[in-house]
């Protein structure tokens, strides 16, 4: 199945 | 304290009709740089970004940080008032409770005046990193919207790719495949025709076109629209307002597991 990236965890991180 | 008053009164309800159906409460940071707001949908796959800078209000004046925790349903009922030539005025406190607006006819014959009551949101601010895209498409805003609204009709799903031959969207759905390809297009006389694709490296993503529609409703601000993309990266979406303000809307990729 498709998986959406978290946007939460990607920008929390960058 | 906050006074901003905005001469291009519209912009605000253009900003707020294409992010409520995205974002419902939010806040809306005030400082002597501007005003900016950014916020995330409930499921973390798209975040607003809007930065109003104080250059685009005459007068602006913010003496210290101020949040404005707005509900935007709440905040669309009061904007409802506004008229097409309007000037606009922000008002608030340092510690405020409620927002005042005030809306003037440009003949100023009429004055309307509402003050929209504040929540407090707890919102973390996420640092957004300066990314160099591999892809950078400038298109007409109505072009990306017709786009998204035709291969809605038949798919969830819109795979973007960019190559040295042009900018291709394609969907498969139940009914079939559907796929538009733009290519670099200059119109000397129509500049807000042309179709720039800039590309470092050719980039293919797939994403939820409920999302990009979604973030088509921020049309009526600008006959441009700017996509960036990279693989592996959110895409972004760009709206410039006035002069150097924006709207800029982020949306997480589907990777397949």
């Amino acid at each position: 199945a498709d998986f959406q990236l978290d946007l939460y965890n990607y920008f929390i991180k960058s | 304290m906050l006074e901003a008053r905005l001469s291009q009164s519209m912009v605000l309800k253009k900003v707020v009709d294409a992010i409520k159906d995205l974002v419902q409460d939010c806040n809306f940071d005030c400082n002597d740089s501007g005003i900016a707001l950014q916020a995330m949908d409930n499921s973390h796959v798209a975040l607003v970004s809007m930065l109003l800078k104080a250059e685009s209000f005459e007068p602006y004046r913010c003496d210290r940080n101020i949040a404005l925790g707005v509900n935007l349903v709440s905040l669309t009922k009061v904007l409802r008032a506004l008229q097409n030539d309007d000037l606009v005025t922000l008002k608030a406190d340092d510690a405020p409770d409620s927002l005042n607006i005030t809306f003037e006819s440009s003949t100023a014959d009429r004055i309307s005046e509402y003050d929209l009551k504040l929540m407090d949101i707890d919102q973390e601010h996420l640092g957004i990193p300066d990314t160099e895209y591999a892809a950078t498409v400038t298109m007409p805003s109505t072009e990306f919207k017709r786009i998204c609204t035709d291969l809605q009709a038949m798919s969830e799903s819109v795979t973007i790719e960019a190559t040295k031959d042009g900018i291709k969207f394609s969907c498969a759905g139940d009914i079939g495949n559907g796929a538009v390809t733009l290519r670099n297009y200059q119109n000397v006389e129509k500049e807000h025709l042309n179709v720039d694709i800039e590309l470092t490296e050719p980039v293919s993503l797939t994403f939820s076109l409920k999302y990009l529609v979604n973030f088509c409703k921020a049309q009526p601000l600008s006959d441009r629209v700017k996509i960036c993309l990279s693989n592996e990266v959110p895409l972004l979406v760009e709206y410039l307002i006035t002069g150097t303000s924006y709207l800029r809307f982020y949306l997480a990729p589907k990777v397949r597991d």
